[in-house]
Formats: C-alpha cells, structure tokens, sequence
C-alpha cells in the first residue's frame, strides 16, 4: 500500500469537524 | 467617549467584532454572525457560559460528551489558543478560518504540524507518529501486531525525514506535504463556504451588509 502513517491518522473522527454544524437535539 | 453597548446585545465573553474577524479571516462579516450564532449555540450546550468548554466541543463532535479522542483533543487545545481551557469566540473563528477552502494552504499545513507535534516540541517525533498511528487503531477498534505499526511507522518516517535526524521539523513537513496532498484534505471543511446558504438556521438579520464594508 501507499498509504502512509498520517494517511491513516487523517482518517480519525476527531478531525471531522462537520459534527459542529449538526443540530445536538 | 467610553464603549457603545447596545441594549439589545448581550455578547458572550471573549466576543470581537465580525468586522474585525472578518478582516483577518476568509469569511465575511455576515458569515462571521453566523458562526456567532452557531458559537453561542455550541458554547451553551453543558455550561451557558459562552465559552466553548472540552466537553461542550466533544458532545458536538461525537453527540456524546464524554467521548475521548485524541485527535478531537488536540483540535481543542489548538483552537484554545489562550490555553486558559476554554475557547471563545474569536478563536472559534480564527481557528475554523484555516478549515475554509479558501484559506493559505500554508496556513493548513502548519495547523496539521502542530496539530501533529503533540508534545510541542517543534517537531513530529517518531514516537508521537506512533502513539497517533496506536490510537486510529484503537479508534477503529482495528488490531495490527506491532511489528506491522512499526514498519508502517518506519516507512512513513524514511519518506518524511529527509535530513535522518529521526523527528521531522517543518521544512521536512512542508516538502512532504507537497508530495502527499492528501495529507492536509481533512483541513478543509467544504461546509464553511458560503455558510449562511448551507446553514440558513444560523443566519441572523445582518447590522451591517458585507457590501458596505
């Protein structure tokens, strides 16, 4: 694979952000 | 002489003027009041204090407060530029300022240096390249022996670390990056173009229009 290690860390759900612009009801 | 405070308008603490953020960011005065709108939302979740708190950031993320992420923590600590533990508004804004597409993409790939350099060393360490690596695992509840994280680690860092000095600073960062764009893709939130169209809930009357600025 080419995928490198900061390829797979980019992939964690702490950097998506879109989560802030989902209503919390 | 003295500060103008309006009747109406009661800020949260930290609050700075959309023309101001404006000015220093890619968004417009009007998207700025959206995202006050979202800020006050946001920061008023767990504790209504208009400060956005670790676990206020957490339950908007994950729609639960008490998950842990060590991703998620280090985006809280760099917007938390004060580093007094909580994040007004204004760093709300500067901070989302380098996600918006239109944003330097130099400004991005030192945000993802030192959203990777997680003991501010001013470099990425081959011990933090793997601890990140060790928590997407357990994130994804993916198991690798070790001997796997290592050679993927290893890889990385002979492609990255061009000067062998076992850690990389910026300017190994930058080349890297410009090499593997992908690198930098979760720096930019497409959502935050043209905000108050994908966002109309948050779209406020505007006291003063972007065209007269």
């Amino acid at each position: 694979t080419n995928l490198n290690a900061f390829d797979i860390i980019s992939l964690s759900s702490g950097f998506d952000l879109s989560g802030l612009f989902v209503e919390n009801d | 002489m003295g500060c103008f405070c309006s009747k109406n308008t009661r800020h949260t603490p930290g609050y700075e003027e959309p023309t101001v953020l404006a000015a220093e960011t890619p968004f417009t005065v009007s998207e700025v009041e959206a995202l006050y709108e979202l800020f006050k939302k946001l920061s008023s979740s767990i504790i209504d204090d208009g400060l956005i708190h670790k676990e206020e950031l957490q339950l908007a993320l994950f729609k639960n407060r008490n998950k842990r992420n060590l991703f998620a923590d280090r985006i809280f600590d760099l917007f938390d530029m004060k580093c007094n533990g909580v994040i007004e508004f204004g760093e709300f804004v500067r901070s989302l300022g380098v996600f918006h597409p239109n944003a330097p993409v130099a400004d991005k790939i030192a945000f993802a240096f030192r959203l990777y350099d997680l003991r501010h060393t001013g470099y990425i360490e081959r011990e933090e390249l793997k601890e990140m690596v060790l928590a997407i695992l357990h994130e994804s509840e993916l198991i690798l022996s070790d001997d796997i994280v290592e050679i993927i680690v290893d890889k990385t860092f002979n492609e990255a670390d061009t000067k062998g000095d076992g850690r990389i600073d910026q300017e190994e960062w930058k080349e890297f990056v410009s090499k593997n764009p992908s690198l930098i893709k979760n720096m930019t939130l497409p959502y935050l173009k043209d905000i108050t169209i994908a966002f109309p809930s948050f779209v406020v009357s505007s006291e003063v229009e972007d065209s007269e600025m």
